[in-house]
């Protein structure tokens, strides 16, 4: 999956890949303070793609606000959610909307869901459909933070860690191994990092050809932008 | 991090000192000189920045740095040679490119070198164009952007026309009253004069400040005079060029079909401007055109199923039409939060549905619709015979609908067009595929243009569409014979614009001038123009009796920057092996006449450090593709072409691919 960290008040973004073997699942955000938890789970393709190349993607998450007695499991499949003591299970073909003491569910057929839980965080989880017959590739799912502000400084995890900004600085500019996507030094976190001009996309207008973000390409997982490295994010369990 | 301190600037103790932009025009072909010296006055060693933009049309020719009496010289070499020397330069460390794409029109070359105390660095580049007459001239541009008052400050052009100078005019972006009576111009028959320099006094900002006023571009305008249809021929030195632009003809009636892009993207100021193009376009267009609007995003809609006589009744009509054209994009998904409560369940999943649908861009089929119409026209003779048929697309984005392979819309738009209209393509702003749209271009009698995005993006449009839009003569052939010349560049100009110019070279084979009869033919309004005439050698020496031997082999490079124009152009269309044969052809003249073109790069070799090795630096030529993707990936570009979608605050997301 791609990680995309954008930055309107510099109007840039930053975007690096991790790759993991199918079935790992890593932290996305843990805010121990608030008791908040995403955490998502990976899935390859069917098979290796005649290009050779292994890729992978987000099948099923889960998110716990322990504070409010929240808890959701997201899969390409359903949806369940837990709030107010009782289970809710919606199907991707269904549209709804569901409005709870602590949670709103605003559920698109087979596009996307959006979940604003109380006084904390905003977000959508997109559902990438794919032919049921495509030979190598499966559903997958994207997941979008829109509103973060009200997490705690402790917040953490993949993404997590970038809520509460970046400082970098970009120079250097110079051809890249594709004329394409020039390379640069980028300075963060106190180190000195070769980064690549290239795209990713955001799907969230355009589920099924996105739109390009141009962003800043950190190399080897996100290595010297995120803390540690990417196996420091591995958990055991959804939930 | 890493220390992120600015260099030292060399506002105190550098001092640059003279600034010289020589230029010396000779029948359109621009040579310029630049010279900038500079002075280290500090008592420790100073890096030294040279920066100079130059027209993106130029060819960088040579560049040198006398640094203590030692000249450091430029060299042109094959790109892949080059590469070597600029990899061993990036893997030691250093930032090796020294060209950058630099707004619209230019390209910024810049330099530094370390030079001791109190001594002295002189830079001197030269590049090389030929200038192209739009809408009935041709324009020199120097971009001057001193940081402080020079001392010696001077921009000198003199132009050689032996047609003669039928105007001149100097003007530029920063001029105020005080600094424009100082531009010193002289025109005498056929030589023109033009000089700037200001004092140092004059430069200034306020008095005593060191703010300087010259900044921005300097601009020449001029034409030449038109006397004969058959335009005019020189020969010197062996070579000959031929420049043709007969004078008072009459416009041959167009058929135009314009085809909007209407998609998701030109949302907001896009689709305004494009309107508001579109509303000037039409009110220009002549009774005797016809014309058709069609819009498109993933679906496609015309206006009329045929194409209309631009009477004032029907150009009325049509520019009811263009002001009714919207964008089509809407606000799905996360932005139709609110409008949820006002549909119905099913109503939203279908909205959704749509939106995803709506937002895609049928190229494909929407210039398809467009030849279908000015063909079905033809067949049923509802267009004047003696007309050009011309389809103008405007796009903003790639295909993403119906065919979206583009080397299969290119073919089959080709096909469709089978040689029987031009198609000119105008690309808004950075989404995009540029080289798509100049490929389709070119292989169907046309051009394409970017139009950039900003406030002046309808004017562009306007200016575009001015520069096609009155087609004097159609499948104009210029014809020398055979055993008279070879090596002759593109000698079948499918239009000839109003107030374009065709320019033709080739070489002088045994310098026979008894037998050089050159002939034009081409259609136009009434009947076929057809001129022919003998060609004799020009004696400069006799045209100009009071000038040095300033020309040179002038006319040898035109020929030269001509044919390497067009062979660059070839090696983009055709059969793999033309495509090979013309590409290692503009190699070998690019090498030759030493011109940093895309195939080539000019290594420069400057000392480093005083202990430290010679370090090679590259400057390249950037292609159209290359400056895009340099404005793509600009933090200075202000108008981002993802403008529609910034977001409010920051997001932070994980997807696939």
């Amino acid at each position: 999956p791609h990680f995309i960290i954008e930055l309107p008040e510099r109007d840039d973004a930053l975007c690096f890949n991790i790759n993991g073997i199918p079935g790992t699942i890593f932290s996305l955000v843990r805010d121990p303070e608030q008791g908040i938890l995403v955490n998502g789970q990976i899935i390859g393709d069917k098979k290796i793609a005649p290009d050779g190349k292994i890729k992978s993607y987000f099948w099923r998450f889960g998110i716990i606000h322990q504070t409010l007695g929240v808890r959701l499991e997201v899969s390409t499949q359903d949806i369940s959610v837990l709030q107010d003591g009782k289970w809710v299970k919606l199907l991707w073909s269904d549209t709804a909307s569901v409005k709870g003491l602590n949670v709103d569910l605003l559920l698109t057929k087979d596009c996307s869901l959006t979940v604003t839980l109380k006084d904390s965080v905003k977000f959508v989880v997109l559902l990438h459909k794919v032919w049921v017959n495509h030979p190598y590739h499966r559903d997958y799912l994207g997941f979008y933070t829109l509103d973060s502000h009200l997490l705690s400084p402790s917040v953490h995890g993949l993404l997590g860690q970038f809520y509460h900004g970046i400082e970098y600085e970009v120079s250097g500019l110079r051809p890249g191994e594709v004329p394409e996507k020039p390379d640069a030094t980028m300075y963060v976190k106190g180190q000195e990092l070769n980064v690549t001009r290239g795209w990713q996309r955001d799907f969230r207008r355009d589920v099924k050809n996105g739109e390009n973000v141009p962003c800043w390409f950190i190399h080897n997982n996100g290595t010297g932008l995120i803390d540690g490295d990417a196996t420091d994010y591995v958990v055991s369990g959804l939930f | 991090a890493k220390s992120l301190q600015k260099r030292s600037t060399n506002e105190a103790t550098v001092e640059v000192y003279s600034m010289k932009v020589d230029c010396t025009v000779t029948s359109r072909f621009a040579h310029t000189v630049i010279t900038s010296k500079a002075l280290n006055k500090a008592n420790f060693s100073k890096e030294v920045f040279f920066e100079m933009e130059l027209p993106k049309t130029a060819f960088i020719t040579n560049f040198s740095m006398e640094i203590d009496g030692q000249m450091y010289v430029g060299e042109v070499k094959g790109k892949e040679k080059a590469k070597k020397q600029y990899e061993k330069a990036v893997s030691s460390g250093q930032t090796a490119g020294l060209v950058k794409a630099s707004g619209r029109k230019m390209e910024k070359f810049s330099v530094s070198v370390n030079i001791a105390a109190e001594s002295n660095v002189t830079f001197i580049m030269t590049y090389e164009e030929l200038l192209q007459r739009k809408l009935g001239q041709y324009e020199i541009l120097t971009r001057v952007k001193p940081k402080q008052p020079v001392q010696e400050f001077q921009i000198v052009t003199n132009i050689y026309e032996p047609q003669g100078i039928s105007y001149v005019d100097a003007n530029a972006t920063f001029f105020s009253n005080e600094l424009l009576p100082l531009v010193e111009k002289r025109v005498t028959g056929n030589k023109a004069h033009i000089s700037f320099s200001p004092t140092m006094e004059q430069q200034r900002k306020c008095p005593g400040c060191d703010g300087t006023l010259i900044d921005g571009d300097f601009i020449i305008k001029y034409d030449v005079n038109r006397a004969t249809s058959l335009g005019d021929i020189q020969i010197v030195n062996g070579y000959f060029v031929h420049f043709f632009a007969p004078p008072d003809l009459p416009a041959v009636p167009k058929n135009v079909v314009f085809v909007i892009d209407r998609s998701g993207s030109m949302r907001g100021r896009k689709i305004e401007q494009t309107r508001e193009a579109l509303l000037a376009i039409l009110k220009d267009l002549s009774e005797e055109d016809y014309f058709a609007l069609i819009q498109f995003d993933s679906s496609i809609d015309s206006w009329r199923t045929s194409l209309t006589k631009a009477t004032k009744e029907n150009v009325d009509a049509g520019m009811d039409y263009v002001r009714m054209i919207q964008d089509r994009g809407c606000k799905c998904h996360l932005n139709s939060l609110n409008d949820r409560n006002t549909l119905s369940t099913i109503d939203y999943t279908v909205y959704n549905v749509l939106c995803v649908f709506l937002l895609a861009t049928n190229i494909n089929d929407a210039v398809l619709k467009g030849v279908n119409m000015l063909v079905k026209d033809r067949e049923e003779k509802k267009l004047p015979e003696r007309s050009v048929d011309m389809i103008i697309l405007l796009t903003d984005g790639m295909p993403n609908s119906g065919e979206i392979r583009l080397p299969k819309i290119q073919e089959n738009i080709h096909s469709a067009i089978g040689g029987k209209m031009s198609l000119f393509c105008l690309g808004f702003g950075n989404d995009v595929d540029y080289s798509f749209l100049d490929g389709m271009s070119k292989q169907n009698k046309g051009v394409a243009r970017r139009i950039f995005e900003g406030s002046d993006a309808a004017v562009q449009l306007q200016g575009f569409y001015e520069e096609v839009a009155s087609t004097l003569l159609s499948e104009v052939d210029l014809r020398y014979p055979d055993n008279a010349v070879d090596s002759l560049t593109t000698n079948h100009y499918s239009q000839f614009f109003k107030g374009s110019e065709i320019v033709v070279a080739g070489r002088v084979m045994n310098n026979d001038l008894d037998n050089f009869m050159v002939e034009v033919f081409g259609q136009g309004l009434e009947e076929d123009f057809k001129v022919q005439g003998q060609a004799t050698a020009v004696d400069w020496d006799e045209i100009y009796p009071n000038e040095e031997y300033i020309f040179g082999d002038f006319t040898e490079r035109l020929w030269a920057y001509l044919n390497i124009q067009q062979l660059l152009e070839n090696s983009k269309k055709g059969t793999e092996d033309e495509k090979a044969n013309a590409t290692a052809k503009a190699l070998e003249m690019s090498l030759h006449y030493s011109f940093v073109t895309p195939l080539t790069s000019m290594v420069v070799v400057k000392p480093e450090t005083e202990d430290g090795p010679d370090s090679p630096f590259i400057a390249d030529k950037l292609t159209e593709d290359q400056r895009q993707q340099a404005e793509r990936v600009s933090h200075q570009y202000t108008a981002p072409s993802y403008s529609y979608r910034q977001p409010a605050q920051p997001t932070y997301f994980v997807d696939g691919d």
